[in-house]
């Protein structure tokens, strides 16, 4: 895991000043998260990860927010449906390589396909696992190769620092660099933690609700 | 496309987390630009563990709503950055800054309209401190505010005040300009439209030929 991590270098990470201490670590940092990222064989090009998960072992409190483009990629729709149904998320699934956009009625049911079953996997419901993918507009995930690498991607699941970098690394896409970062605060006299990752290089202009 | 997932185990109730995600999100990634274009995909997904041991929050306007939503900002702003600092073919981050704003909508409203203009990127990409696109974007980006009061600073270099073009140091503004773009650091625009309390940022990047190669390879 630490070694895919190193397939690219990681962004420098510029916080503004204020009562936080930026601390190692990424997504995995904060208390009862886990990460992982692997290579599943969805990347037209390279051996670079392109799977990545995020768990939390407790139901997390859950929040999305999502581009206002009307020709919305498959897993944002159900993304949307999820988290309308569903106050709470266990699990987020990200994959690298295809869009899953402009796809259709397919496209959806590969969502389905995916967030069910690595839900049996992790022993939830499918209704707490949520998906994100990044890639070619107009692609399929390639459901085959993801689904034959749910077992390693899930036996893969770390709460350290590698298994946080690995999942910033298999988000990427055109990306130079992996976006990483956590901070330790306090809130009411008591430390909390934030962590985060994230990807992007091209198609950027967000504008998400 | 932009893909985030943010985690944190402060204990927060579900109306008052989706509420301040999306503050973040207006705070951080949604003030980003690379090339203008807005992603099918673009996503970001927050969970709270609650495994802290922290209060329990359940108002917007309590004191430790306050703290986290601080850091919840920090974090962010920190990734999107890094997103507008990575944007295909860029050799500087852009970092706008307004201030004078009516309200911190309508400043970060100018902020992106300047961080997003074409030519100001080519611009920066070509060394060339020219006022005129910072302030032309700044104009067009549909909040009213007093021409007079216009204020454009490139890095510590005062390039227009009161709305006038001021005399400068080219040679040093370009300078400023080539060793950020030497480095990959940041180009600071700082732009003063008023005497509101209203303060907004926006990132981008600037634009080099590299861009169009990439893109010209990458199949849609």
């Amino acid at each position: 895991v630490s070694a895919s991590s190193n397939l690219i270098p990681a962004a420098p990470i510029h916080l503004p000043e204020g009562p936080w201490t930026q601390i190692p670590g990424g997504v995995t940092a904060a208390q009862g998260f886990k990460a992982a990222g692997i290579y599943g064989g969805l990347r037209a090009k390279g051996e670079k990860p392109d799977l990545a998960l995020v768990t939390c072992d407790v139901d997390a409190t859950s929040a999305g927010s999502f581009t206002t483009n009307v020709v919305a990629a498959a897993p944002v729709v159900y993304c949307k449906n999820t988290l309308s149904i569903s106050e709470t998320a266990r699990a987020v699934l990200i994959n690298a390589g295809q869009a899953n956009a402009a796809t259709g009625d397919a496209g959806y049911q590969d969502v389905i396909e995916c967030a069910s079953a690595l839900a049996k996997l992790l022993k939830m419901g499918p209704e707490e696992v949520l998906i994100e993918s990044t890639g070619v507009v107009g692609q399929r995930i390639k459901k085959g190769a993801l689904l034959e690498s749910l077992p390693n991607l899930v036996n893969s699941l770390s709460s350290s620092i590698q298994g946080a970098d690995s999942a910033a690394v298999a988000i990427t896409t055109t990306d130079l660099v992996s976006k990483s970062v956590a901070v330790e605060s306090q809130v009411g006299g008591k430390t909390i933690t934030i962590g985060g990752m994230a990807k992007g290089s091209g198609m950027i202009h967000p504008n998400m609700a | 496309t932009m893909l985030g997932v943010i985690t944190t185990d402060a204990v927060v109730t579900s109306d008052i987390w989706r509420k301040m995600v999306q503050i973040a999100v207006n705070r951080s990634f949604n003030q980003i630009t690379v090339d203008g274009d807005t992603s099918t995909n673009d996503t970001v997904i927050a969970l709270a563990s609650g495994l802290s041991g922290s209060p329990r929050i359940s108002s917007l306007q309590s004191e430790e709503a306050v703290q986290l939503q601080a850091c919840l900002d920090a974090v962010m702003q920190g990734l999107a950055k890094s997103i507008a600092w990575d944007g295909e073919g860029a050799t500087c981050l852009i970092e706008v800054t307004v201030t004078g704003g009516q309200n911190e909508a309508e400043a970060a409203k100018i902020a992106r309209s300047v961080a997003s203009s074409s030519l100001l990127k080519a611009a920066i990409y070509g060394r060339d401190p020219n006022w005129g696109r910072i302030a032309c974007a700044a104009g067009y980006a549909g909040v009213p505010f007093d021409l007079t009061k216009l204020r454009v600073v490139l890095g510590d270099i005062l390039l227009m005040d009161g709305g006038e073009p001021q005399l400068f140091d080219r040679a040093a503004a370009s300078d400023y300009l080539k060793k950020a773009g030497e480095m990959h650091g940041t180009v600071e625009i700082k732009v003063s439209v008023g005497d509101g309390l209203g303060i907004g940022q926006a990132w981008g990047c600037d634009l080099s030929y590299d861009y169009v190669k990439i893109n010209a390879e990458y199949t849609t």
